[in-house]
């Protein structure tokens, strides 16, 4: 199972941070980096009490896995440091490179795209499509450029209050409050 | 294999038999805030077998049956099921399958890595699942040759929980345990907490998490 | 400080949850609860072992504070069940009653209209505008609907990559992809 | 009183001597993702005394002054200036004001309560504050007459942090120490974890958080 684990991390971590990758896809740019993380050990202090110490030392079968990101243009940066758009991107590049190694037959995605900006979530549209080979999407979202890249929109409304049901949608019925218009009930 | 329909009836917001079908390759799911959309999120983990309340957003397992509403009276029971078409497989793809559907025991490891959580909010009641010793509703000799090891086109896996805390699983309507679910989706990337399902919030989730609970989700794509 | 808490508290509790309150305005109905939480007492099990229990008992100067939330139309609700959109509006709803109660001369919004559909948009941005005889706000977006309520833009653009800089900017400006054109730098 | 200008230089991406003014009731902030927008609120906390660079998503406070970029050499000191306007109060106002600042002992131990948290990243280095023996900046004989107890129509606080870890905090140009920071804003409902700076992604904390959490919010508006 050592080498199991190994072919799938070497896998993700090329779809992920290669030339080609995932990350360098949905940024234009930038560089990204998976890394196994350096195991942790008690090492014993002169006073006889014990710390627990990262070192150096890696083991494919224990170590956890570190993720680095490094925006187009700028400094490598701790996960923390990225903004809420920049995570946002950064998870679901490593997500579709995780799914690329073992995909399912769907992929379920509820509001994902809530922090992206216009430009990031037509990246964000135009990557999914390239794994539609593979899997069908389920996209909950309020975002109309998103709506308009769906192939069909079911709307969810409470015409009875509490109740919800499901109603087909055509885009151009989704009005302006979200509310949807002029629906069918199948 | 494709999912290609949600039958959801007495689930959460859904007092009525609502059917989702997803032939298209990308199903958008649109709608006013509060109206339902996750409760269909949560309806899919259901019934891949999700056992904690509190990760379905509710305090006890029963708050996933609909509890009424202001024209409506609670419901007595929460039904789910998903349907799954799960055709002959040809050439490569049944090579692969095959490969990896004998990949032995160790599989069968990594599947049975989550430890029944119990103080999570688990159902109580009669957890009436067939004896150990009923035959699992599974084919052996269909691994390999179909994607779910069931020798049907058409695989149907529901849940159901009535108001006295009876649970059940069925395949193909069928009777089934818990662990025969998680055995029919072994290998596959489904299951309630698959990295193939992000729910609302959560997509940073897997960057924020530690390094070794990252790991854990790397061995689930192994 | 018995009475100063008192005041504040029943103060916040008719902002938010009063038939007029923060609650009923931005949900179109329903209603909210404010209260004092049971007091958690250590209670001698017949084993010797003591556990933590609630009592019935509350406390104005050690109890904490329970919200509760019933949408038009709905059971009343934990929480915890609400979806995305009704915690936010709840929690707006808390948060400009509090600050009614004691307002600062800004408040700062950091994409809080990230989970909201476009109606629950218009009544963030009207209810916001009821408050500015107090306070001014300062309301960081990606909507369209919020940009157009706010009186004056500002764009923060790195035109030289990884370097920050402020622009002037008119709402029509606001390109389609959040881009930022025409602007002047004062 | 109102808050009427910022300005930020080498203080995270904004590496060059930025000023956004707030004449307006109320002002929008908009741009693409990663352009410094949520730097803007990080840096309105960080001027009124925030003390943990985990809450201003660094690591060590450091890691507010800009770190350069393809293009440019990482900068020698963070500073930022929050500037206010402070007129004499007038009438009602002026006797609102004398009233709450007459609270005495009660109010101040209110501000008190966030115990310094020593090890959540605190600055290192020489904290070069003002000896306890130095004048408060403050006026005391203010209190009660303008917003902010200083006989100045413009507030200016500013804060400054250098690479060799010096961290000074200065009003109207004279050194002063976080307590004056503090004290200056007693009663205003003004401070770096105030209910008045909403966070991204942290909208629903209040909700989210504990009853006793929740009450210390209450605390703070009494
Ligand atoms: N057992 C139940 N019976 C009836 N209604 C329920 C039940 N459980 C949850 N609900 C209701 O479902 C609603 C939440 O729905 P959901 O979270 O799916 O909304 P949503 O469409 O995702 O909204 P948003 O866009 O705000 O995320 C809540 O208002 C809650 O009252
Ligand atoms: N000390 C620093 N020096 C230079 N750049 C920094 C520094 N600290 C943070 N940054 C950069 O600031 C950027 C984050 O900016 P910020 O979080 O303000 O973006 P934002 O405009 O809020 O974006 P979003 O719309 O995605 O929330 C990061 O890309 C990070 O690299
Ligand atoms: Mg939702
Ligand atoms: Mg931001």
């Amino acid at each position: 199972s050592r080498t199991l684990f190994e072919d799938t991390f070497t896998r993700i971590q090329e779809e992920f941070a290669g030339p080609n990758g995932m990350f360098r896809k949905l940024f234009g740019g930038g560089r990204a980096e998976l890394r196994l993380a350096g195991l942790v050990k008690e090492v014993q202090r002169p006073d006889g009490t014990t710390e627990k110490v990262e070192t150096e030392e890696t083991d494919v079968l224990e170590s956890g896995i570190e993720v680095l990101a490094k925006p187009p243009g700028k400094e490598p940066r701790a996960i923390s440091q990225l903004s809420g758009g920049e995570k946002t991107m950064t998870a679901v590049a490593l997500l579709l490179s995780i799914f690329r190694s073992r995909p399912s037959c769907f992929c379920v995605l509820d509001e994902v795209d809530a922090a992206l900006d216009e430009a990031n979530v037509e990246r964000y549209t135009r990557v999914i499509r390239q794994f539609t080979d593979l899997s069908h999407f389920i996209v909950i979202t309020h975002n109309k450029r998103t709506m308009s890249a769906a192939d069909r929109l079911y709307g969810v409304t409470m015409q009875e209050r509490g109740v919800s049901t499901r109603v087909s949608v055509k885009f151009e019925h989704v009005g302006e409050g979200g509310a949807i218009r002029g629906s069918t009930h199948e | 294999m494709r999912l290609s329909k949600l039958t959801l009836c007495g689930f959460k917001s859904f007092a009525d038999e609502t059917v989702f079908t997803f032939d298209d390759a990308v199903t958008g799911i649109v709608g006013p805030n509060g109206c339902g959309k996750s409760n269909v999120v949560d309806a899919i983990k259901w019934v891949l077998g999700e056992r904690s309340s509190k990760s379905l957003r509710g305090k006890e397992m029963s708050d996933v049956i609909f509890a009424g509403s202001a024209g409506r009276a609670p419901a007595g029971f929460a039904s789910v099921t998903l349907t799954f078409e799960n055709p002959e497989l040809k050439g490569e793809a049944a090579h692969r399958r095959a490969m990896s559907a004998h990949g032995g025991p160790d599989r069968a490891r990594v599947g049975e890595s989550a430890p029944v959580a119990e103080g999570s909010g688990q159902e109580r009641g009669t957890q009436a699942e067939p004896g150990d010793d009923d035959a699992s509703p599974l084919d052996a000799d269909a691994r390999g040759r179909r994607a779910l090891p069931i020798e049907a086109d058409t695989v149907e896996v529901e849940r159901r929980l009535f108001r006295d805390g009876t649970s059940q699983y069925l395949i193909n309507q069928r009777r089934a345990r818990l662990r025969d679910i998680r055995d029919l989706f072994l290998d596959t990337g489904i299951g309630a907490d698959a990295y193939s399902i992000i729910e609302q919030g959560k997509v940073d989730a897997m960057l924020l998490a530690s390094a070794q609970e990252r790991r854990t989700i790397f061995e689930e794509a192994a």
